[in-house]
């Protein structure tokens, strides 16, 4: 029996603490440790090689975010709704995600679905403009699911790109989430399916509250993707483990900053990287 | 509810004399799980283990009493007394002597700052003060636009930067006009920014060198995680918070981040944001924010 508490290299409790501190939750975290100390038992003979452990630990990670995680890319023609709690990036993320793909050769269209915060649609107009994009508001007082209605009903023909931001809102105001299932519902009864993206956006800096977030948006409209941001801070993000865990949604983007060119694709490799020093 | 386990692990210590080391281990586990899924820092924990175990060990059950009982009352009061400042005039806000009185609002991207300026604002209204609000945040766009829209809501006066005017001379001017302007208090609105950028982290750290706020408050989301210890640490080193405001805590987010805050750096708790609206703001009451993180 391999006594993993005084291996001198691999000090068992620290692997436990660096996950811990990366947010990965203590259900996630014993069990990685479990799967890693089956792993080393298989191996006896390298018990000790503490190098053989964490390309072990790296790989148990990566394994976590790339099964059943995987996802094609967007289709031509393709409607992006982004959802999520307040003050996550969902407006930033719109602007950023529109500048990226209007590069890969796409015509975006910006819809300022939030009708609620305070000057929500200045910000996503000025980042419009930034990004040399078309952006669709809406009229004074229109609700979200009009504007949504309308900017579809001039979608079937041309191969367009739509991103469509909405107001942040807590997944447990049962308001918000009923209106939010309406917004999708109209949406699904209009596009394909395969053209409609439902992403919703996470904090990197958030704890596990991001569990319930994408119980309930999940529940409630189908997620197709995570986009997880603030990724340029010190907080791991290590929350998505246990979701990829959980959930089996892809990781689409990381946003990585606050300018326009601040998003770049998933890469669980790189991300394991990141999160292990 | 970790108050529905503990009573649970300690249906069969019953009868037991004394809390001893064997029959606590388990709970003290158990404490740590559950504070650990509230987002309650891995050190924090540690220290509020070791505090409940000098506390709980060798002591006395009396007859009424189960030891289950006897640890629960150790465990909330301790979670209690970390949040509860020993100065308890200092979860209130420091008025100064000289008008105006100044609030400075710190944080990361977010956190809720701008909205809970507005909240200070109408708040301090109510309460018969004359606030008008700063709008020193000229990265996030929009972001001068959205402090604008709800001073006018909350009919109150607002400063906004001059064509060409930084974020520090905006703070200035406005503490140097602030009682022709019929304010005896100012609450800065800043841009959001990350602990570990020298650019953003220097010009905050000038703005409270030149105007010296009495007032200098952390603006923490309810929802952070583990790291958010090491963000309060940096900001609190280069700032001297006064202290610190959780927002969204209306969200069912456990909000052990504002204990780790607290243990971490002994900052009084003087609001908790529960809305989205400008009545959204309350003063901190210990032992509901202590229930809460308990679960
Ligand atoms: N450092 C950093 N900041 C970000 C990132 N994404 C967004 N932000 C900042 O986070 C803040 C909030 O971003 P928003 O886009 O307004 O967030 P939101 O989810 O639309 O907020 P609400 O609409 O109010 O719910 C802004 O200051 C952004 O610049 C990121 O990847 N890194
Ligand atoms: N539910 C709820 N939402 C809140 C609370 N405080 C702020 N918000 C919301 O959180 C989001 C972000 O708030 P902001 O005031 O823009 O945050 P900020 O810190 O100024 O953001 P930056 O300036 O980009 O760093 C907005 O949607 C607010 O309405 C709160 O106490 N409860
Ligand atoms: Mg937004
Ligand atoms: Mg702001």
């Amino acid at each position: 029996v391999i006594n993993y508490r005084t291996t001198p290299e691999i000090d068992f409790n620290k692997l436990e603490e660096t996950l811990l501190l990366a947010d990965i939750s203590l259900q996630t975290t014993e069990n990685i440790l479990k799967t890693l100390k089956s792993r080393i038992e298989s191996n006896s003979s390298k018990s000790n090689d503490s190098g053989f452990i964490v390309e072990q630990l790296r790989q148990i990670l990566v394994d976590k975010l790339q099964i059943n995680n995987q996802r094609g890319p967007l289709s031509e023609s393709t409607i992006i709704l982004l959802v999520g709690v307040n003050g996550v990036g969902k407006t930033t993320t719109a602007g950023k995600l529109a500048h990226q793909l209007t590069h890969q050769g796409r015509s975006v269209t910006l819809v300022a679905a939030d009708t609620f915060r305070a000057a929500a649609e200045e910000q996503l107009t000025q980042w419009a403009s930034r990004v040399k994009v078309d952006i669709v508001k809406g009229l004074e007082n229109e609700a979200p699911a009009t504007i949504i209605y309308k900017v579809l009903k001039n979608f079937s023909e041309r191969t367009q790109t739509i991103i469509i931001d909405t107001a942040g809102r807590l997944h447990t105001r049962v308001g918000l989430m009923e209106e939010l299932k309406k917004l999708v519902r109209v949406a699904e009864k209009m596009i394909p399916l395969t053209m409609l993206e439902k992403w919703i956006v996470l904090d990197a800096n958030m704890g596990q509250n991001a569990i319930h977030q994408v119980e309930e948006f999940h529940q409630g409209i189908g997620l197709t993707g995570i986009v997880l941001t603030k990724v340029d801070g010190t907080a791991k993000g290590g929350i998505v483990i246990s979701l990829a865990d959980r959930f089996h949604i892809p990781i689409v983007y990381l946003g990585v900053g606050e300018t326009m060119d601040d998003i770049i694709p998933f890469d669980a490799q790189e991300f394991v990287s990141a999160l292990l020093p | 509810s970790i108050t529905e386990k503990l009573q649970g692990i300690f249906k069969n210590l019953r009868g037991q004399g004394k809390l001893t080391e064997q029959n606590i281990e388990e709970t003290l586990k158990q404490i740590r799980a559950s504070l650990l899924e509230a987002d309650v820092h891995l050190e924090a924990i540690q220290k509020f283990l070791e505090k409940i175990k000098q506390k709980s060990l060798g002591k006395e059950v009396a007859l009424s009493l189960t030891p289950g009982q006897v640890f629960i009352k150790i465990v909330q009061s301790e979670l209690i007394n970390i949040l509860t400042p020993k100065d308890k005039t200092s979860t209130r806000l420091k008025f100064a002597p000289a008008p105006p009185t100044l609030i400075l609002l710190a944080g990361l991207q977010g956190s809720g700052k701008t909205t809970t300026a507005a909240k200070l604002a109408y708040y301090y209204k109510k309460d018969g003060r004359k606030p008008g609000l700063v709008a020193a945040d000229l990265i996030r766009p929009a972001a001068i636009e959205q402090l604008e829209v709800l001073a006018s809501q909350i009919q109150v006066p607002i400063f906004k930067p001059a064509a060409g005017e930084k974020a520090i001379e905006v703070c200035i001017r406005a503490v140097k006009s602030a009682l022709e302007s019929n304010c005896n208090m100012l609450i800065l609105d800043t841009a959001g920014r990350l602990h570990v950028d020298e650019s953003m982290m220097s010009e905050i750290t000038s703005i409270a060198q030149r105007v010296k706020p009495s007032n200098i408050l952390f603006v923490a989301d309810a929802m952070a995680g583990q790291d958010i210890v090491r963000v309060v640490t940096t900001f609190h080193n280069k700032l001297h918070l006064t202290g610190t405001i959780l927002t969204k805590a209306d969200s069912d987010a456990r909000g052990g981040a504002i204990l780790s805050i607290t243990s971490t750096t002994e900052l009084p708790i003087l609001f908790v944001g529960t809305s989205e609206k400008m009545d959204g703001l309350e003063p901190f009451y210990p032992d509901r924010i202590a229930s809460r993180i308990l679960g």
